[in-house]
């Protein structure tokens, strides 16, 4: 270490001394409850502002905030997004409010809370949000964002998993992971519980050994995945169920996949580029029982072949040809371009050109808004809507900002597909082909999870058209008869070979004292995380309706997300914080995908615990 | 493995076991004209050197020509294919699969059965012990329900009593085991000294079984069987 006069330790930055900044998770069945606690005190002679901000999951809810300031604590309240809005335009006509969360990059929102604090007073916030971890290519992923501004006495982040069915791998890694740091990296399973531990020492924070600066900067990832000796696994507590379905083993379903692309001069350059590269590297991957088409739109329609090519390796060695060769030109014609698609699957099953057992399913690419031939988003959504009548799936995947994607979302939903944003950016190819390997290997498809009807209410979304492998489904529900003793849970689908029905018996009792010998779990986290997917699915089921059924799924939505204190989409959390005397509102919004607004850099720079000149204000973009 | 060959025509039992070493594979019963056969592989105990070791069943397989099916169970997972085309199942499942000419139910942990074509069925039960016994190990057990629906073609160590089978039993005598008496047997135009005695049917209950009394036939079934018991050994379970 080199001999430096200082006057304040290195933690002191600005006249704040961070004391300690601890994150807890806590996993249950996938079920993530996490909590963040900064402390911190003003060294300085004067007033200062201190910052929290915290950047968690866009898939997370918020559940509660609170700041305590010497002694006094000031929780947030969660409440109807209209009832914080009086409040919050009354504060903003007075120039009082902030809005707290925001959109920050692909995955994360931003949580930002800043308060004056008095010369000596100290400070705590506490964060907790909770999220159902999803499954993907094998995998939960817990994402963490860790970016402190300054060193800290004690930084450490406790994760603590319990998985009934008992863990079979447990990784945590860092972007920023050097292998001093690698030494305060636990990690650590056995049977049903994992631990991950990290608490690197003032100095192992420091970024060189003589600097103020934090080297903790990046992501910081937990995966694990589960014992999969059973393909389901139904746990039970307080009343509640979540009924978990992965199988494994099962030949994958052959599939029929017609490539919609947009080839309008906007995509012209990179995006297109990137395009064809990610269409060469799926064709690399395509399997030989599988069918496949090209169909390119701008201004016109054109079509690599008439009708699905099987992906012999001879038509997959033209297909690459073809897709080497495609060229940006004219406008954009969504609604031609997806009408070829989907009459050439229909056609197809209708011909018995493709395999009976066989699933189809398009994959649209666009970076634009349909400007040529029908352009009225809500026609083309009923011409698609028609003309596919559920039978396969549609997946929108809308390339970088420029777009609607709120129309690209509505109609994937309606469709029994999903929409995902397409960041422009260097990995935008591997973008394309990740999320084709999420749907590149389907299981099972039409499955159904079926329940005694008497015994079960309140269930969460029970039929999927596809179950992919990687994935998992899960439904939840609400036992209507306390003194159940047992019940049994089917699930049905159409595999590769053969038609699969999986069936569960569940022991009620055993199952619910299983689980509550176990420390390690919350006990109402069933009940929690049923309230979240039911949330979750509401909303998006929201997107599709209109009129009394929008209303009545809304009200639903709401009131779960109130009684369990969630801040989603209709609701906001209001924090109310003393500023020099005068209590200050400030609202936690959650963002909206649909309306991605520009990342702002004034909004990540303004809070570096230097008092802004007058008082930031910022309204979120939802 | 010890073999049950129940004669209805005579209300009453034989019994048989075949004793050969581990990994030995044994054909059970072939079809000709439907295409099924089934084969299984003996296991022996977990400790090798022991005197008068005992052998079961641990694998099998069945085998359909004509639907291009095969499947194989062991006491871990039951694999299943069609052509080239492979499901894996483990005894951890409850399942149904539905597939053109073949029906396959896994009971948790319990058994499965298998029913074939035209209502061909098997039963196979899978012997649980408890996994830190010394001795022994997990095997299974196979059971033929519908055995009239096989053609009269069907042969195999089992396979070959799904025909009618007439015996006689005569000059019942006090045996070296007071309990079980030997007697003479006439089949098959053999004459054969055979004890009577007891062997278990897991069917209905796994654990413990229900004892049915049979004429118990000696030295791995010679002069019941057709043949001698090597005669059906094959190289593979498929």
């Amino acid at each position: 270490r080199s001999f430096r006069k200082r006057s304040l330790p290195d933690t002191v930055l600005n006249g704040i001394e961070v004391y300690s900044t601890k994150i807890s998770c806590k996993v249950t069945s996938r079920f993530a409850h996490n909590v963040v606690v900064t402390r911190a005190v003003n060294r300085a002679d004067t007033a200062k502002e201190i910052s929290f901000d915290v950047e968690l999951p866009k898939t997370a809810f918020i559940t509660s905030f609170t700041m305590t300031i010497d002694g006094v604590t000031y929780p947030g309240n969660i409440k109807e997004k209209e009832v914080a809005k009086k409040q919050y335009d009354k504060a903003v006509s007075q120039g009082k409010t902030a809005g707290l969360v925001k959109a920050s990059g692909r995955k994360l929102e931003k949580f930002t809370v800043s308060v004056n604090v008095a010369a000596g007073s100290k400070v705590t916030f506490e964060l907790i949000y909770e999220e159902l971890l999803k499954r993907h290519l094998g995998k939960y992923e817990m994402f963490l964002k860790i970016q402190p501004k300054q060193l800290i006495n004690h930084f450490e982040i406790e994760a603590d998993i319990f998985e009934p069915q008992g863990i079979s791998s447990l990784d945590a890694e860092a972007t920023f992971m050097t292998n001093d740091l690698l030494g305060v990296l636990t990690k650590s399973f056995s049977g049903k519980k994992g631990h991950v531990s990290f608490k690197p020492t003032l100095d192992q924070q420091r970024s060189c050994s003589n600097c103020t600066t934090s080297l903790l900067n990046g992501d910081f990832t937990i995966t694990y995945d589960v014992n999969r000796e059973s393909p389901a696994n139904v746990q039970i507590v307080n009343g509640y169920f979540v009924h978990f379905f992965a199988p494994k083993d099962l030949p994958v379903v052959p599939k029929n996949v017609v490539f919609v692309i947009d080839v309008s001069g906007s995509m012209y350059g990179r995006k297109l580029v990137q395009t064809k590269e990610a269409l060469l590297k799926i064709l690399e991957d395509m399997k030989e029982e599988d069918y496949l088409n090209f169909i390119l739109f701008s201004s016109d329609v054109t079509v690599w072949k008439d009708t699905l090519i099987k992906a012999t390796p001879e038509n997959l060695k033209e297909a690459k040809d073809f897709v080497k060769n495609i060229q940006d030109q004219g406008m954009t014609n969504i609604n031609d371009g997806l009408m070829r698609g989907i009459k050439m699957l229909n056609e197809a099953r209708e011909a018995n050109v493709i395999p009976k057992r066989s699933t189809s399913l398009i994959i649209m690419l666009t970076d634009g808004e349909a400007n040529v031939g029908e352009s009225r988003v809500e026609k083309i959504q009923e011409n698609v809507r028609n003309a596919i009548e559920g039978k396969f799936p549609l997946y929108n995947l809308g390339f970088g900002y420029n777009l609607n994607y709120d129309f690209l979302e509505k109609m994937a939903l309606e469709n029994h597909g999903l929409a995902r944003r397409i960041y422009e950016d260097s990995d935008a190819d591997l973008q394309m082909q990740g999320f084709y390997d999420e749907v590149a290997n389907p299981l099972l498809v039409d499955v159904e999870v079926q329940y005694p009807e008497n015994a079960i209410a309140d269930i969460t979304q029970n039929n999927y058209q596809h179950f992919y492998d990687g994935s998992e489904i899960v439904v939840a529900g609400r036992l209507v008869d306390q003194d159940l003793n047992s019940f049994t849970a089917d699930v049905k689908g159409q595999g590769a070979l053969n038609d699969l029905t999986f069936t569960e018996e569940v022991d009620v009792k055993e199952t619910e004292k299983a689980l509550k010998e176990q420390k390690y779990i919350f006990g109402d986290f069933i009940e929690r995380l049923w309230a979240y997917l039911t949330i979750q699915q509401l909303l998006e089921k929201r997107k599709n309706v209109q009129g009394e059924e929008k209303e009545n799924l809304t009200a639903q939505a709401l009131e779960l997300s109130l009684k369990y204190h969630f801040v989603t989409p209709l609701t906001s959390m209001v924090v109310t914080k003393p500023e020099d005397n005068i209590e200050q509102e400030a609202v936690a919004d959650k963002p909206l995908e649909g309306k991605p607004e520009p990342i702002t850099s004034s909004y990540a720079t303004q809070y570096h615990h230097q008092p802004p000149a007058k008082p930031y204000y910022y309204v979120d973009g939802d | 493995p010890h073999f049950i060959i129940r004669v209805p025509e005579k209300e009453d039992a034989l019994c048989f076991n075949i004793n050969e070493e581990p990994g030995v594979v044994l054909n059970l019963i072939r079809d000709p004209s439907t295409g099924i056969s089934i084969s299984g592989q003996i296991i022996g105990e977990k400790k090798v050197n022991v005197k008068n070791q005992k052998t079961y069943f641990g694998r099998l397989g069945i085998v359909n020509t004509r639907a291009d099916l095969k499947i194989e169970v062991t006491t871990q997972k039951i694999t299943l294919w069609k052509g080239l085309d492979q499901t894996n199942f483990t005894w951890m499942n409850t399942v149904m699969v539905k597939q053109e000419g073949l029906s396959l139910q896994i009971n948790r942990k319990k058994n499965i059965v298998v029913s074939i074509g035209d209502g061909v069925s098997f039963v196979i039960i899978l012997h649980q012990v408890w996994k830190n016994l010394p001795y022994h190990h997990d095997f299974l057990g196979l059971y033929t329900v519908d055995s009239h629906r096989m053609s009269v073609q069907t042969h195999g160590l089992l396979g070959q009593f799904f025909h009618p089978i007439d015996f006689e039993v005569f000059d019942v005598r006090p045996g070296s085991d007071p309990s079980k008496p030997d007697a003479t047997m006439m089949v098959k135009n053999h004459k054969l000294t055979v004890t009577r005695g007891w062997q278990k049917d897991y069917r209905k209950d796994p654990r413990h079984g229900s004892e049915v009394p049979c004429w118990f036939i000696h030295n791995n079934g010679a002069g019941l069987i057709d043949g001698s018991h090597t005669d059906y050994i094959v190289s593979d379970i498929f």
